[in-house]
C-alpha cells in the first residue's frame, strides 16, 4: 500500500459516501444519473467476485463491502425510495446501458490476462468503470445546471482515478514484475474522460459561476 | 506471479 493508493481509495470512498449522504439527507437525487449508479453497482459486483474466495487484507475486504453496500443502496434509493425516486429525472437520463456494457464485455473477452470467468469479469469491470460516468456527464450537459454535490461527486471520482495512476507509476518503479497494461490503459482512459469535466469545473469554481458544460 | 495474487487493488 502506498500513499497514492490510500489517498485514491479514500477519495473514492468519499465520492460514494458524499453521494449517499446527499440522497439520504435531502431525500433527492436531482441531477444524479441512475444509469451511472447502476453501472457502478455492476462494476463492483463483477470486480469483487473474489471477496469471499481470496482474502487479501482486512482493509481490502472492508472497503469492498462498503463499496458494494453504498453503490447498491444508492441504486435502491433512486429506484425504490418513495420520496427520492420522485426527483429522479428519467426523461433526461436516457443513456442506454447496453451501449456501454456490450462493448466492454466483448473487449474483455478478447483482451484479458487469463481466459477464466473471474478474470474476464474483472477485466470487464475495469473497462466498464472507465466509461460508467458517461451517462452522468451526458445528464449534466442536458440539464446544464450542476448543483455543487454532483460536481463534487464527479470531481472526487476523477481525483480517485488520477491518484491511482500515480499509484501505478509508483508501483511500477518500486515493484519488479508490476506490469498491468489493461489496468493502466483503462484507468488512463477513465481519467482522460474526466479531464474535460475538470477543466470546466475548475473554471466555474475559479470564476465563481455556475458550471456550464459545453453543449 | 499469477495475476490473481496481484489483485490487491480495489
Amino acid at each position: 500500500m502506498n500513499i497514492f493508493r490510500l489517498a485514491g481509495d479514500m477519495t473514492h470512498l468519499m465520492s460514494v459516501i458524499v453521494l449517499l449522504l446527499k440522497i439520504h439527507t435531502i431525500k433527492s437525487c436531482a441531477g444524479i444519473s441512475l444509469k451511472t449508479q447502476e453501472l457502478y453497482a455492476l462494476v463492483f459486483a463483477t470486480r469483487y467476485l473474489d471477496i469471499f474466495t481470496d482474502f487479501i487484507s482486512l482493509y481490502n475486504t472492508i472497503m469492498k463491502l462498503i463499496f458494494l453496500a453504498s453503490s447498491f443502496s444508492i441504486v435502491w434509493y433512486m429506484r425504490q425510495h418513495k420520496i427520492v425516486r420522485r426527483s429522479y429525472d428519467k426523461d433526461q437520463d436516457t443513456f442506454r446501458h447496453l451501449f456501454l456494457i456490450l462493448p466492454c464485455l466483448l473487449l474483455a473477452l478478447f483482451i484479458n490476462e487469463k481466459f477464466t470467468f473471474k478474470e474476464v469479469m474483472w477485466t470487464f469491470s475495469l473497462f466498464l468503470e472507465a466509461v460508467a460516468i458517461l451517462p452522468q456527464l451526458v445528464l449534466l450537459q442536458r440539464t446544464r445546471n450542476i448543483d455543487n454535490l454532483t460536481g463534487q461527486y464527479v470531481f472526487l471520482l476523477g481525483a480517485y482515478r488520477a491518484l491511482y495512476i500515480l499509484n501505478w507509476i509508483y508501483r511500477y518503479f518500486t515493484e519488479p514484475h508490476y506490469v498491468h497494461w489493461i489496468t493502466w490503459i483503462s484507468g488512463l482512459v477513465q481519467t482522460l474522460l474526466y479531464a474535460d469535466f475538470f477543466y470546466y469545473y475548475f473554471n466555474s469554481w475559479k470564476n465563481n459561476v455556475k458550471l456550464q458544460l459545453p453543449a | 506471479p499469477s495475476s490473481d495474487q496481484t489483485k490487491d487493488e480495489l
